[in-house]
């Protein structure tokens, strides 16, 4: 029996509104411990990867590993007929075939409930190691995702070169090209507003940036995004969440 | 020529 109980449906909304644009079929993997999910996008270049943590929900009960597959175009139109503020509890059996979802407005005792037929949906499960990185940096997930939504009209292709001082993002193309030159900082005021920077070695690396534009949808998530960065190993793109996170693997394009 | 290289050369099935 799985009983997952968000405080805010708003929190599943945003989770499942940060990677349904570029997968459509995933499974859900409900454990003692939370839920996690992993899908690859119809490229196959893109591979998201989300944990939910138990901390993350109001209350959490899974009796035994279930494995949930849900189409996400399908879940979206249930989640739509949900209120934010309202409780959202998923409910499934030991071997279901459909899952529940219940949303409660506890302050106009209304109770709203709705089936979703699940989906048997053959895909691997990938192993992900942890990789050594020459470059980390943490910034405002608000100003990565205007950055890449800027510079993302000039190409297809966005580059970002990391040294010791120096973020710099460039999109060179057509109409003509742009960059943005970031440094690290602390904002004492606002530690959400600072860059952080840590690097072993400085990176050239470039990137899709369709993929970009995918991944940043994951900014509703946390106001930080934190960026992992290698010339030999895909970058990991990651938002934290109170308890887990929605990461995304991208391997950089290298010329042929 | 870029080449976007796919998820499958860095990750392989559990």
């Amino acid at each position: 029996m799985l009983e997952a109980k968000f405080e805010e449906a708003s929190l599943f909304k945003k989770i499942i509104d940060g990677f349904k644009d570029c997968v459509q079929l995933v499974n859900f993997q409900c454990k003692e411990d939370g839920i996690i999910a992993q899908a690859v996008d119809d490229s196959r270049v893109l591979l998201v990867s989300l944990e939910i943590g138990i901390e993350a929900f109001q209350e959490y009960r899974c009796d035994h590993p279930v494995t949930l597959g849900i189409d996400l175009n399908s879940l979206s139109k249930v989640l739509r007929c949900g209120n934010n503020s309202d409780t959202l509890t998923l409910i499934a059996d030991d071997t279901p075939d459909s899952v529940l979802l219940l949303f409660e407005d506890t302050k106009k005792d209304r109770i709203a409930e709705y089936s979703l037929k699940l989906m048997d949906i053959d895909a691997d499960f990938l192993k992900i190691e942890e990789l050594a990185y020459d470059t980390t940096l943490l910034m405002p997930s608000s100003e990565f995702t205007k950055i890449v939504r800027d510079l993302s009209q000039f190409s297809d292709s966005l580059n970002i070169m990391i040294t010791k001082e120096t973020i710099k993002f460039v999109a060179d193309g057509d109409i003509g090209s742009g960059s943005v030159i970031l440094k690290p900082f602390v904002n004492m005021d606002k530690p959400e507003e600072s860059i952080k920077l840590e690097m072993d070695q400085p990176v050239d690396l470039t990137f899709g940036s369709k993929y970009l534009q995918d991944i940043v949808k994951g900014s509703a998530l946390s106001e930080k995004v934190g960026v992992r960065l290698s010339s030999e190993a895909p970058a990991l793109f990651q938002f934290d969440l109170k308890s887990g996170y929605l990461q995304f693997f991208l391997a950089p394009k290298f010329n042929d | 020529m870029a080449v976007q290289p796919t998820i499958s050369k860095f990750f392989k099935p559990v």
